[in-house]
């Protein structure tokens, strides 16, 4: 199954 | 002091239309350059970032920079009041408003509406997006592109979307059984057929089709989009604004664990 990922596992927090 | 009028009104009515499924609140930050806006959805899964540069607007004064907290709903609810030719004008002369002015005009400036609409203050959770060379960009007609993820949509919530020097291709896997779309390079000259692909590295990535569908709401406000993929990354479905600036969505990929 796909893991639907969340994006601030890809763009940090500012 | 702070004020833009926006010629075509009927622009910013499109924007909030575009977003207003994606996201409840939004932060509007005005500086001399323009506005700019970036709110995800409620499961930060997608991101919508808006610019609208300072010289597409009819008048544009921002002496300081603020920060306009907006509930889209609310917002929604006065924009109704805006006729689609009508001059939109923002305006707030405090320093930290509480609330935000709105003017309507129509064409003969026979009929002038002016509303205020409350302010909220709202933590801003702002991402740092970087600029990013994608590997693999698509252009194509924004109502073709809609149409795709729609038609999709009824056979499986997950699209896999494929890129390779030639074309693009769109594949569901869904109970009822499977399919896929293959879009080619296509330089016609009509507006609806062109597809421009420029693949530097082929791509396999795999999305959830009810955000492209919120996403594809913006098709109002520019018949061509751009889909923006490196491998690891967030697609970025790009709608510009002509002589404004831009809409864009983000969205997380889906891995298959």
């Amino acid at each position: 199954i796909e893991l639907q990922k969340k994006l601030r596992e890809f763009f940090p927090k500012i | 002091m702070f004020e833009a009028k926006l010629q075509q009104g009927v622009i910013f009515k499109k924007i909030v239309d575009a977003i207003k499924d994606l996201v409840k609140s939004v932060n509007i930050d005005a500086s001399t350059s323009g506005l700019s806006m970036q709110a995800m959805d409620s499961a930060h899964v997608a991101l919508v970032s808006l610019k609208l540069n300072e010289n597409g607007f009819k008048d544009y004064r921002c002496d300081r920079p603020i920060t306009l907290g907006l509930s889209i709903e609310n917002l929604s609810k006065i924009l109704k009041c805006a006729g689609n030719d009508d001059t939109i004008t923002l305006q707030t002369d405090e320093e930290e408003p509480s609330s935000l002015k709105f003017f309507f005009e129509n064409q003969q400036a026979s009929k002038i509406s002016e509303f205020s609409l409350n302010l909220m203050s709202l933590d801003s959770e702002s991402l740092g997006i970087p600029d990013t060379d994608y590997s693999s960009v698509i252009q194509m007609s924004s109502a073709e592109f809609s149409r795709i993820c729609k038609e999709l949509s009824s056979i499986s919530e997950t699209v896999e979307i494929e890129t390779s020097k030639e074309s693009v291709k769109f594949s569901v896997q869904g109970d009822i059984g499977a399919g896929s779309i293959t879009v080619k390079n296509n330089q016609s000259d009509k507006d609806v057929d062109r597809v421009d692909l420029q693949i530097d590295q082929p791509v396999k990535l795999t999305f959830a089709l009810r955000y492209l569908n919120m996403f594809n709401k913006a098709v109002s406000l520019s018949s061509t989009v751009s889909l923006n993929m490196s491998e690891e990354n967030p697609l970025m479905v790009e709608y510009k604004i002509d002589d404004l600036g831009s809409l864009r969505f983000y969205l997380a990929p889906k891995i298959s664990d």
